[in-house]
């Protein structure tokens, strides 16, 4: 059978039975339950169209259609359940997987997605996107980071200082995400911590997506003058492997989790190594 | 003798537009991975000496860059070692350490002796896809360390011999949808 769901102190995941992919989050310690389907997608690349010959590239990010296509409609799991961690292998495609991971004691769920070499025998560019959709009415609003600092409210098709007549319905909702995105109703709020700067977007109430990784095919005219098709050390493109952290809390509650997950992933303890015993130490 | 100037050096390069957003071209991006490559070698002479200082011994410490691939010479073969864990912030933070190791059954020592709740799991599928022809762990030991404020703590990793029951009742618990 496939996973059903993983357990720790603060949080219950469950996985869809049939389709495998995540499903629902519960917060144990608030009582709180939000249904969250979790799922990649790829956008096509735009190769510039009649209305404009701008394509997508290193500056620019533009699909040629809003319709973001799904990697896999179910994946292959399997799970590992042990006292220090539990763990939900989900595999979406040859060259797209996640573990979706619960640490004894710890608030938040960890999505650690492997993504590429991607692949562009189709002629295609991709931009590839993990999105979250809940049931949160969010009236077209998101917020995101500027560098941990100014968390900023954005709204879908709207800018606060004039009037937006939208003609990129995906790229003009897409903003820079530094370290964190989420999205709230009056009572819940849903944030993804990120490992890395990310671009990031709600294309509708309740979802909330990020762009993990992109392979483009023509240059987009901007300055650079190349195709964002980074070769990688085997020249068949690059293997991305990153982390999503998500909190489930309350809307009163939520900065208080988030700003201290957030310093601890910048500033994130080192590792240094020694062979040999050597006496345990920890200055006092 | 070395210094942490290579580091700064190249991460004030990386300050550049380019280098922030991505839209360099791929020979400028290997220069910019490069000089921070270089930048980090430097500072990795610059943290063992730190460490040889405070702790008043002399150790070969190793850095592991490819950890996230569960990749590490040392932890793959050694049969004791120490991991250190060094925490920048000015709180205690507790730690999910993840080491690719070759052992089925270990024992993990903490700075006051006692000894930590540990796993050993088998490496996925997808790391090993990932790694390729690189690395060879064929598990990974998972504990939680914990470090005091802007402080270090080390921890004591032995392999122990025999069987893991936890192991093997583990590995049976794997499985795949039909």
């Amino acid at each position: 059978p496939p996973a059903k769901g993983i357990q720790n102190e603060h949080l219950r995941v469950l996985f869809d039975p049939k389709t495998g992919l995540l499903k629902e989050i519960q917060n144990l310690d608030k009582s709180i339950s939000l249904p969250v389907s979790q799922n990649f997608f790829w956008y096509n690349a735009s190769a510039g169209n009649d209305d404009n010959e701008q394509a997508s590239g290193a500056y620019i990010f533009r699909p040629n259609n809003s319709k973001a296509f799904p990697i896999s409609q179910g994946v292959h799991s399997y799970q590992v359940k042990t006292q220090v961690v539990q763990e939900v292998y989900q595999n979406f495609s040859s060259w797209c997987s996640q573990v979706v991971r619960l640490y004894a004691g710890q608030p938040y769920v960890e999505l650690e997605w492997t993504v590429g070499p991607i692949p562009i025998r189709d002629g295609l560019g991709k931009e590839i996107i993990s999105r979250f959709s809940t049931n949160l009415q969010t009236d077209g609003r998101f917020y995101t980071d500027s560098n941990g600092r100014e968390i900023l409210e954005r709204r879908r098709d709207y800018r606060a200082t004039w009037n937006l007549s939208q003609t990129e319905p995906v790229a003009g909702n897409y903003y820079p995400v530094n370290s964190r995105i989420y999205i709230k109703d009056q009572k819940v709020q849903l944030t993804v911590l990120t490992d890395r700067s990310q671009g990031g977007s709600s294309t509708a109430d309740g979802s909330l997506e990020l762009m993990v990784h992109r392979r483009l095919l023509y240059d987009d005219s901007r300055g650079v003058g190349e195709p964002l098709l980074e070769p990688g050390v085997y020249h068949d493109g690059l293997v991305v492997r990153g982390r999503h952290l998500i909190l489930l809390d309350t809307a009163e509650s939520s900065a208080e989790q988030h700003r201290l997950l957030a310093q601890q992933e910048f500033m994130a303890p080192q590792l240094v190594l020694a062979p040999g015993g050597g006496p345990p130490y920890q200055p006092g | 003798n070395s210094s942490s100037y290579e580091l700064r050096k190249a991460m004030g390069v990386a300050q550049h537009h380019d280098a922030v957003s991505g839209t360099a071209k791929q020979h400028v991006t290997n220069d910019y991975a490069k000089q921070l490559s270089v930048g980090w070698d430097a500072c990795q002479v610059v943290i063992s000496n730190a460490l040889a200082s405070i702790g008043g011994s002399k150790e070969n410490f190793m850095f592991c860059t490819y950890l996230n691939i569960s990749i590490c010479p040392l932890t793959e073969a050694a049969h004791t070692f120490v991991v250190v864990v060094y925490n920048p912030l000015p709180r205690l933070v507790n730690q999910n350490i993840r080491l690719p190791v070759n052992g089925n059954h270990y024992s993990v020592t903490a700075p006051d002796g006692q000894a930590v709740l540990n796993e050993v799991i088998p490496v996925s599928s997808f790391t090993q896809k990932v790694r390729r022809d690189r690395g060879n762990a064929i598990n990974e030991l998972v504990f939680q360390a914990s470090s005091p404020p802007v402080g270090y703590s080390s921890y004591t990793i032995s392999k122990v011999p025999g069987r893991n029951q936890a192991h093997s009742k583990l590995l049976k618990r794997l499985y795949e949808p039909a």
